[in-house]
């Protein structure tokens, strides 16, 4: 399934 | 520092910069993700304003910003992304708004850049070499997020994948015009 993006980039 | 000829830097998208990692970085406040990923947004915030602010305050830099030729207009880029941004997000909070905002901005944030190059022809090195370090290093995102939708658990990042595919399509010509005239080795002018 697909989960909700993490917002971790920059 | 000790270069103050900013001839061909335009001040418009180093703002817009700013408002990107502005209106990105809210999560400062509330997430935590890591030491490192910290310090980096507070490099991005610090070195973008303090960019804006040398090219308007400082004697020496102010004096060769090319106003007359820098003339694109903030709310062409800004109002859209906006609309686009509280149209298509995740989450319709003012916190996910804003991060999504960022994204689009950030996609067409160096069309001032590339319009200002257009118009004055002569590029310096210096504004050259920025552009193209600027779009090789947006370019690695896209093969980040190709890494990491193989070793990661699948996540949806159509809003930030649709925006930086759009972002280095729009370093593409620049990239065609630099590349040879690094080939041919001759002085970088982009065409009217």
């Amino acid at each position: 399934g697909c989960l909700p993006a993490p917002k971790d980039e920059l | 520092r000790k270069n103050t000829n900013k001839r061909g830097v335009s001040l418009k998208t180093q703002e817009l910069y700013a408002l990107v990692f502005a209106t990105r970085y809210l999560d400062m406040f509330t997430d935590f993700i890591s030491l490192y990923n910290t310090v980096m947004k507070l490099i991005f915030l610090s070195s973008s304003f303090s960019i804006v602010w040398y090219m308007r305050r400082h004697k020496l830099v102010r004096r060769s910003y090319d106003k007359d030729h820098d003339t694109f207009r903030h709310q062409f880029l800004v109002l859209p992304c906006l609309i686009l941004a509280l149209l298509i997000h995740e989450q319709f909070t003012f916190k996910e708004v804003m991060w999504t905002f960022s994204i689009y901005l950030e996609a067409v944030a160096i069309l001032p850049q590339l319009v200002l190059l257009q118009r004055t022809r002569n590029i310096d090195n210096l504004t050259g070499q920025y552009v193209f370090f600027l779009g090789a290093y947006r370019s690695l995102y896209i093969l980040n997020w190709i890494y990491r939708y193989f070793t990661e658990p699948h996540y949806v990042h159509w809003i930030t994948w649709i925006s930086g595919f759009v972002q280095t399509l729009l370093y593409a010509d620049f990239f065609y015009y630099y590349l040879n005239s690094w080939k041919n080795n001759v002085k970088l002018t982009l065409p009217a």
